[in-house]
């Protein structure tokens, strides 16, 4: 099962 | 005080029209620099980043930072009250709590001016780092617009893979499959319609097409989009605008678990 990642896993807060 | 004049109101129109779907509400930031925006869409999976750059702009003033909140879709129903030929003036004040959309016709006898109520938004700006990829993409906007409508017939994931034989979009859904490639491709007669396909590494993702549609939304920017693509990094999509700027969608890939 593909699961659908979060983009603010990817890319931090700045 | 800002004040920003667009000769291509055009423009402004098809941009709003290719972010209205993704996202409702966002920050509008303005500097030195331009008039950009970053907001994801409500389930944080997408994100999309716009840039205008100030000497894009006829007449460019922005005394000071300024955030705008904005709802997109009423902007966008603003917007769409402009001539696609009208030059679209914005202007605000430093605390003003409106901003005013001004059309001109290109001949200058009709002038009209809608005033917009801004809002509070609380928006979390991400650090987007510099990536190196491991395959990019250009090709005619048109044509993956075209690929991601056909395959979201079928299913509602695409695979996107790029290797030697070039970049193939593949779905799977009840009633069957689907493998679309397209091969690097320079021998066409306008720069527009070419494919060029640089690999350092071959790459495949899978992604939803619900946001891969949404974004190519933006077709009507540019004749050429860019996908951009790295093992377990979202895809950047990016359509350029006109000489003064860019939108890139941002998607998260769908991991195995």
């Amino acid at each position: 099962v593909n699961q659908q990642r979060q983009i603010t896993s990817f890319f931090s807060k700045s | 005080m800002l004040e920003l004049r667009l000769v291509q109101g055009g423009l402004l129109k098809k941009v709003l029209d290719s972010l209205k779907d993704l996202v409702n509400d966002a920050n509008f930031d303005c500097s030195a620099t331009g008039f950009s925006l970053q907001a994801m869409d409500s389930s944080h999976v997408a994100l999309v980043a716009l840039l205008l750059r100030s000497e894009g702009f006829e007449h460019y003033r922005c005394d000071r930072n300024l955030s705008l909140g904005m709802n997109l879709s009423n902007m966008a129903k603003m917007l769409k009250c402009a001539g696609n030929d009208d030059i679209v003036t914005i202007k605000a004040d430093d605390a003003a709590d409106s901003v005013t959309f001004m059309f001109e016709s290109p001949n200058q006898d009709k002038i009209a001016d809608f005033d917009m109520k801004l809002m509070d938004i609380d928006s979390e700006h991400l650090g987007i780092p510099e990536a190196e990829f491991q395959a990019i993409v250009r090709m005619p906007s048109a044509e993956f617009a075209r690929i991601c409508k056909d395959l979201s017939t079928i299913g509602d994931t695409v695979v996107i893979s790029v290797t030697k034989e070039g970049v193939k979009f593949s779905t799977r859904g009840d009633i069957g499959t689907a493998n679309i490639v397209c091969r690097h491709n320079t021998s066409v007669d306008k720069p527009e319609e070419a494919t060029i396909i640089e690999m350092e590494e071959t790459v495949s993702l899978t992604f939803a097409l619900r946001y891969m549609n949404s974004f190519t939304k933006a077709t009507p920017l540019a004749n050429q989009v860019t996908i951009s693509l790295s093992s377990d990094l979202p895809v950047v999509v990016e359509y350029k605008v006109a000489e003064m700027g860019h939108i890139r969608f941002y998607l998260a890939p769908k991991i195995e678990e």
